[in-house]
């Protein structure tokens, strides 16, 4: 696993997220349990919680969008990046956007929802990209197994550097 | 038709700069890198992405390096800029 430079994290042990807005792609009742579920991988592991709001100062601001969307790093399309995702931090930091141009699902076609949101979602917290290429935390995107999914040693190791064991709560 | 072998090279380069400025913090002048040297800036880029990646490190744009990049992945870069 890796860090940010800086090892940015967040100060406080109960976070915010807010959805802006919701891909066609999905109903917006699948898009939310992604959503919850991909936080709950993280909040399984280290002693953080994760609690949806509608203010306008949540933590992490969730977002689709295509194209060009005000934060300097315009998607590209179907294909190519999926998504992104700020290191902690006041204004954009935390902040995951999805590509809207991506074919967005809860099932294994196009691209899966709860897998690349709990891929970002480690970004929000704090995490870089690792080098395993069967941690949640590897930069390309690959089909799982729902079944088995299961957060990998060197993502729990990553988290837990950061924020200690869910035990320390 | 038949596929143009030079443009296909030239249609991969285009990918690989486009790839390493992305997410492997390559810098270029804006100009397309035409001619590749060992040891040049990108052909180290390309090893450091190989290793990365967990590719073998050759420094070359083969199959499994070109599939590689054409896969689905996030936006923030595997290297700090």
């Amino acid at each position: 696993f890796s860090t940010f430079a800086g090892q940015p994290k967040w100060g406080k042990k109960n976070l915010t997220y807010r959805i802006l807005n919701y891909t066609p792609d999905m109903a917006q009742v699948d898009v939310d349990a992604a959503i919850k579920k991909a936080f709950t991988v993280w909040s399984n592991v280290i002693p953080l919680t994760f609690t949806r709001v509608d203010r306008a100062d949540a933590d992490i601001l969730i977002s689709f969008a295509a194209r060009v969307h005000n934060d300097f790093n315009p998607f590209d399309g179907p294909g190519g990046t999926v998504a992104h995702a700020y290191a902690p931090g006041n204004g954009i930091g935390g902040d995951a956007h999805f590509d809207e141009d991506e074919d967005w699902t809860k099932g294994s076609q196009g691209s899966n929802l709860f897998f690349v949101a709990a891929h970002e979602f480690g970004h929000s917290l704090g995490l870089f990209h690792s080098r395993h290429p069967d941690s949640l935390m590897y930069p390309v995107y690959r089909h799982f197994d729902f079944k088995t999914f299961r957060l990998h040693q060197d993502d729990i190791n990553g988290i837990q550097y950061l924020y200690g064991n869910q035990t320390l709560l | 038709f038949p596929i143009d072998p030079k443009r296909k090279v030239e249609e991969d380069m285009k990918l690989i700069q486009k790839y390493l400025e992305n997410y492997y913090s390559f810098k270029t002048d804006g100009k397309p890198v035409l001619r590749w040297k060992s040891n040049s800036p990108i052909v180290n880029k390309i090893k450091e992405m190989q290793e990365f990646i967990g590719l073998e490190v050759t420094g070359k744009l083969d199959s499994n390096t070109l599939e590689m990049m054409q896969k689905p992945r996030c936006g923030v870069p595997d290297v700090a800029d």
